[in-house]
C-alpha cells in the first residue's frame, strides 16, 4: 500500500521540482502496470485511486492565479477542493506541472515546463479541473 | 561485467502535489 503524504497545511510549498515529472520517467500505477509520465491519463488516476485503501480522488478547481511575492520563479495558484470548496493555496515554481481532468499535464508557464522537463504541457487556467487526493475514511 | 543501472519507478500518487483538506462532516 502507498505510504500517505504528510498532512496539508493551507500553503504547501514544493521544495523543487521532483524528478518524476521529466519526460521518459517511469510511473507506477496501483495495479502495478508501468507508465511513461507523459503517457499518463485521467483514466490511469481515477483506476489507481480506486484500487487504493488509502486514498482517493477529489478535484480541485483553479479560482485563482497570481505570481508570489517571495520570487518571479513561482506562481500561487488557488483551488477550490472537493464538494465542499475548501480553499486551497499552493506555490509552486511556474513551471509545476499539475494534471487537468480530461486533458493532462498543465503549468502557469507550459513554455518553461517543456523547455526544462521536455514534458508536454498546456496552460494552466482559472475553471480548470485539477487531480487532487485526499484519504479515505477519515473521521 | 557492467552492473545495468537501475531506472528509478516513483508511485502514481507522488505526481499528484497535495491532498485535500480533511473534511468533517
Amino acid at each position: 500500500a502507498p505510504s500517505a503524504p504528510p498532512p496539508p497545511s493551507n500553503t504547501v510549498v514544493p521544495p523543487s521540482l521532483p524528478p518524476y515529472f521529466i519526460k521518459g520517467s517511469i510511473i507506477q500505477l496501483a495495479d502495478g502496470e508501468l507508465k511513461r509520465v507523459e503517457d499518463l491519463k485521467t483514466e490511469d488516476f481515477i483506476q489507481s485511486a480506486e484500487i487504493s485503501s488509502e486514498l482517493k480522488i477529489d478535484s480541485s478547481t483553479v479560482e485563482r492565479i497570481e505570481g508570489s511575492h517571495t520570487s518571479p520563479n513561482f506562481a500561487v495558484v488557488q483551488f477550490s477542493v472537493g464538494e465542499h470548496r475548501a480553499q486551497v493555496s499552493v506555490e509552486v515554481l511556474v513551471e509545476y506541472p499539475f494534471f487537468v481532468f480530461g486533458q493532462g499535464w498543465s503549468s502557469c508557464c507550459p513554455d518553461r515546463t517543456t523547455q526544462l522537463l521536455e514534458l508536454p504541457c498546456t496552460k494552466l487556467s482559472v475553471g480548470d479541473v485539477c487531480i487532487s487526493l485526499t484519504l479515505k475514511n477519515l473521521r | 561485467n557492467v552492473e545495468p543501472r537501475s531506472v528509478p519507478v516513483f508511485p502514481w500518487h507522488s505526481l499528484v502535489p497535495f491532498l485535500a483538506p480533511t473534511q468533517s462532516d
